[in-house]
Formats: C-alpha cells, sequence, structure tokens
C-alpha cells in the first residue's frame, strides 16, 4: 500500500521500479504504467501516467527527475508528487481538478542507468553510462543531449568531460525516447517540467542563450506565484529567471528542447539545497523538501489551467 | 562503509573568483587537478563572482589548497570529510540495506 512504502528515504532503481509496478496494480484508476524505451545498458525507461481517464483528449504535464544521476532529490520528488496526488485527490479539490483535467506523465528516473551506477558504484556520476569506442570515458550529460543548439557554449566536445554533449544529438537511447515520446504528443502537452539539485531555482527558457522568450510574462508571472507558494511552506527563498542569467548558459538541455518544440511552459527546477550537503541531502530533509516543491508545481498547474 | 570508504578525507570546496584573473587561475587549477565540478557544471562556466563548488580527493586536496593560497584566493570547505558526509544522508536501515 501507498503507507508501506517511504517517502522520505532514498530507493535504490529496483525499489523504485517495483513500486511503480505495485502502482499501476493497485491504482489502476488514477495511473497506467507505461515502458516508453530502453536505456544504453537494457533497463526498461518506465514512465506513469497519472490523472483521471477520460475518453476524449486531456491536455497534460511531463514531469522527469534524475537526469543527472547524483542529484537523488529529485527522484525523490517525483515519488513524492505522485503519493500526494493519489492521497489528496478525494479530499483536495485542488488536487481532484488537476487529475480530472490534466493527465500527469511522470518518469521518476530518466537516467536508469546512471542512477544505478551513482547507487552502488560512484555517488558522485552525472552522466549516462554510454561508452565511447575512441575514448577510455563514460556517459553523456543527458542535460546536453537534445537537438537544440547543441553542443554549443556551456557543453564540451570532449567524452571525459561531465558536460559532453555526445556523438550527435539524442545520441542517447533515453534522450531519444523521451524527446519521441514528447514529439507525437506536443500538440497537448502544456508543461515540461524537469527536476534538479542543487541551487534552489525556478528557470525557464532560454538556458542557450540571452534572449527574452516570446509569452515571457505568462511564464514569468507562474515562476514568481510558483517561488512565493513555496516560500509560503518554511520560508526557503527560490530564485527565479531565465536560466542562461540566472544560473549559467548551457546549450543541448531538455528544457530549450521542450521549449523549442512548442511546449508553452517549460520549467527546470533546481531543488534544495544551495551547497551546505549539495547532492547529499539527508533524508531528514526529503519531506520539507517535497512539501514546499509541491506547492509550487500546484500552483504552476493551476495556472495553466487559467488562460493567460 | 559505504562506497568502500573511498570518499574517506574527500572535501568540498567553496571558491567565489572576486576578478578575471581569479576566474582565470581557478580554471587553470581546476583543469590541473581534475577536480569533480559540483557547481557550476562546466568549468568553461567559472567566471567572476559565481559561486563554484569543487570536489577534491583526500590525495589532491593539501596541494590544490596550497595553490589557492599561492595565488591568494579565498575559499571555504563546505564538507570537510565527504564519507562522513555520506553516511549521514541515509539512515542507519537504508545505509545497512545498501550495504
Amino acid at each position: 500500500s501507498l503507507g508501506d512504502y517511504s517517502y522520505e528515504v532514498y530507493h535504490s532503481l529496483e525499489e523504485i521500479q517495483n513500486w511503480m509496478h505495485h502502482l499501476n496494480k493497485t491504482h489502476s484508476g488514477l495511473i497506467h504504467m507505461l515502458s516508453i524505451g530502453k536505456s544504453y545498458e537494457g533497463r526498461s525507461l518506465f514512465i506513469l501516467k497519472l490523472g483521471k481517464r477520460s475518453r476524449h483528449h486531456k491536455r497534460a504535464v511531463w514531469i522527469d527527475c534524475g537526469i543527472h544521476a547524483r542529484e537523488w532529490i529529485g527522484p525523490a520528488f517525483c515519488q513524492w508528487f505522485v503519493k500526494e496526488a493519489l492521497q489528496t485527490y478525494r479530499s483536495d479539490p485542488a488536487m481532484r481538478r488537476m487529475l480530472n483535467h490534466l493527465y500527469f506523465y511522470i518518469m521518476p528516473v530518466f537516467n536508469v542507468d546512471g542512477y544505478h551506477f551513482s547507487w552502488t558504484s560512484d555517488r558522485f556520476w552525472r552522466k549516462t553510462r554510454s561508452r565511447n569506442s575512441r575514448f577510455r570515458c563514460h556517459g553523456v550529460d543527458a542535460n546536453r543531449n537534445w537537438k537544440v543548439k547543441w553542443c554549443d557554449e556551456g557543453a564540451s566536445l570532449y567524452p571525459c568531460d561531465d558536460t559532453y554533449c555526445g556523438p550527435f544529438p539524442e545520441s542517447e537511447p533515453e534522450v531519444k525516447a523521451v524527446a519521441h515520446f514528447l514529439r507525437k504528443r506536443r500538440k497537448y502537452i502544456s508543461a515540461y517540467l524537469s527536476f534538479h539539485a542543487y541551487a534552489q531555482m525556478l528557470l525557464y527558457p532560454y538556458s542557450y542563450k540571452y534572449a527574452t522568450i516570446p509569452n515571457f510574462s505568462c511564464v514569468e508571472s507562474a515562476a514568481y506565484n510558483a517561488v512565493s507558494a513555496l516560500q509560503s511552506a518554511y520560508g526557503v527563498r527560490y530564485r527565479f529567471g531565465p536560466a542562461s542569467s540566472t544560473l549559467y548558459v548551457s546549450s543541448g538541455s531538455s528544457m530549450d528542447w521542450a521549449y523549442k518544440t512548442g511546449i508553452p511552459y517549460a520549467f527546470a527546477f533546481e531543488l534544495r539545497d544551495t551547497g551546505h550537503f549539495g547532492f547529499l541531502l539527508p533524508e531528514s530533509l526529503i519531506k520539507p523538501t517535497c512539501t514546499e516543491t509541491m506547492l509550487a508545481v500546484k500552483n504552476i498547474t493551476l495556472h495553466l489551467l487559467k488562460k493567460c | 562503509y559505504l562506497y568502500n570508504n573511498r570518499y574517506a578525507g574527500d572535501k568540498v570546496i567553496r571558491l567565489i573568483p572576486e576578478t578575471k584573473r581569479e576566474a582565470h587561475v581557478l580554471k587553470d587549477i581546476y583543469h590541473q587537478f581534475k577536480v569533480d565540478l559540483w557547481q557550476p557544471s562546466s568549468i568553461s562556466s567559472v567566471s567572476e563572482g559565481m559561486v563554484t563548488d569543487v570536489h577534491v580527493s583526500r590525495n589532491s586536496s593539501q596541494n590544490l589548497l596550497m595553490s589557492l593560497q599561492q595565488a591568494n584566493i579565498q575559499y571555504e570547505i563546505l564538507i570537510s570529510d565527504l564519507q562522513e558526509a555520506l553516511e549521514k544522508e541515509s539512515s542507519w536501515r537504508t545505509n545497512r540495506n545498501r550495504r
């Protein structure tokens, strides 16, 4: 049951996938599990389709966590989100509205190979685990491998670098699978949310250049309201703004690709903290981090349901 | 110990280069010591006024800190022993299961 699984500890990939299988069986009214492809090492890429079933097309929100392997709070949030959605569907009118009007596609662990490697071998691994025949180094930065100004500023052509963009765009099967999924459904997907750590920021396009997006005022007001909602939980401040100027310039990111593909609201969250623990956010902080982030995500979603 | 205690003595250091010269020197030092950059994600992104957090191994930390002192660059040690921080990240039950 939902109550038996702990959402305040970090789980192995196997545990997370077992949990997904379990929810697929026990909450079939609101959850449907899909496999959208295979990773480089042959693992299934599972996502959860969350929402009240409808005969008609519904708009959707895409949420992915764990593009970078070592950012464990991301997958923890994705699991928390699903738990909250299922537990509060009946009692929370806002959640009920969200799940009745929208589907949520949740990918709790994007970089399954990297996550498993960080769990078992190298806690601070970032990239995928694909191999390069000419170099001894493994992996591609899955957030530099998208076809949007690919391998320009903020990415590297050297396979041993942590921001290696790959031999070509969408070279990584994980990136290709998600890109294919989103491309097919882009008319229905209203928002793309990607969860990373750490910096306590809510970012929107562009990452690859210093420029203002066409729907800036709607996106900016959504971001402002989201961080205000987040801060209302425990007083934690998040900065927000275009990724290029708020964080740094990086090309080939999933957020920029999603926006370029036509998804009007594309955000990247950088969750807690700002460096005291860094990637090693203690399990005791999973609950407050996820609770506050939940407020931000609900705020963004309800903003989508209104017309801006 | 988790990960065979490989992170014992490793440190995470925060540096904020105050000038272009310091940023340039830091980039050279990061390349030289092959650090694991926690933020930003790329050495090329390091610039004046930007917060940089680096994970440096036990073997390299002394020499790296000496290089920083010689270059007169201020630093702050965020995590003095990464293995210790790692063990505290998860509960004893999670750690036991993982081991």
